[in-house]
């Protein structure tokens, strides 16, 4: 099945949004 | 008239729900009754509500570990999912808790709760800091020292990660024999 990736660059972006 | 929609606001969801747990070194008490289970969560933003809520690892006690395992492992050698495994470890000085404690132990958060390793995060267990005046030490768990492709691969893509040197060498150690050996007495199954 398909794997639910992030990188880094995207988990640091979420860190402060709402 | 104007239509006003609300855009319902969705999370961004984990490959796995994670559970973070934190170990306080009190003596007089067991090592189990010492390990609590803080929270799990299964997506990106409440990872950063628990991470930006909690102490940084460069402020806890010495004595301390957080340790963050796919749901339903629990952070030991005992568990079933870990007794045939061994971890990828770094040993940081003391000079390096002011600069890089921290940021070695998110960057490893990172890489496990994004799935950094490709098909091998499967064998991955958890990762594990451990606070501990003499120095510390952070971890990647994986679940079978004999899946030599998979142990390597993660090896080599966390070094990376953590952005360390070529020539700075990182082992693997099977946790049978962490758990019989200590120190010296510890040989490294794989370097990277």
């Amino acid at each position: 099945g398909t794997r639910i990736i992030y990188d880094r660059k995207f988990l640091m972006e979420c860190r402060h949004s709402p | 008239k104007e239509h006003l929609t609300i855009q319902p606001y969705v999370k961004h969801p984990l490959q796995n729900r994670w559970t973070l747990w934190f170990f306080k070194n009190d003596k007089s008490k067991p090592w189990q009754a010492n390990l609590r289970l803080v929270t799990k969560f299964d997506t990106v933003e409440d990872f950063w509500a628990l991470y930006n809520h909690i102490q940084l690892a460069s402020r806890l006690m010495s004595g301390c570990d957080y340790s963050l395992f796919k749901d339903g492992i629990e952070p030991m050698w005992e568990d079933n999912r870990n007794k045939c495994g061994g971890r990828w470890l770094i040993t940081l000085s003391k000079q390096q808790r002011m600069l890089e404690l921290d940021q070695f132990w998110l960057e490893t958060l990172l890489c496990l709760i994004g799935e950094a390793f490709d098909d091998y995060s499967n064998e991955v267990c958890g990762g594990v800091i451990n606070v501990r005046a003499k120095g510390d030490k952070i971890a990647i768990w994986t679940r079978d020292t004999e899946n030599q492709e998979a142990v390597l691969h993660i090896g080599k893509t966390y070094k990376e990660r953590l952005g360390l040197p070529v020539k700075i060498v990182i082992g693997y150690q099977a946790h049978a024999d962490t758990a019989t050996k200590s120190g010296l007495g510890i040989k490294n199954k794989f370097v990277v």
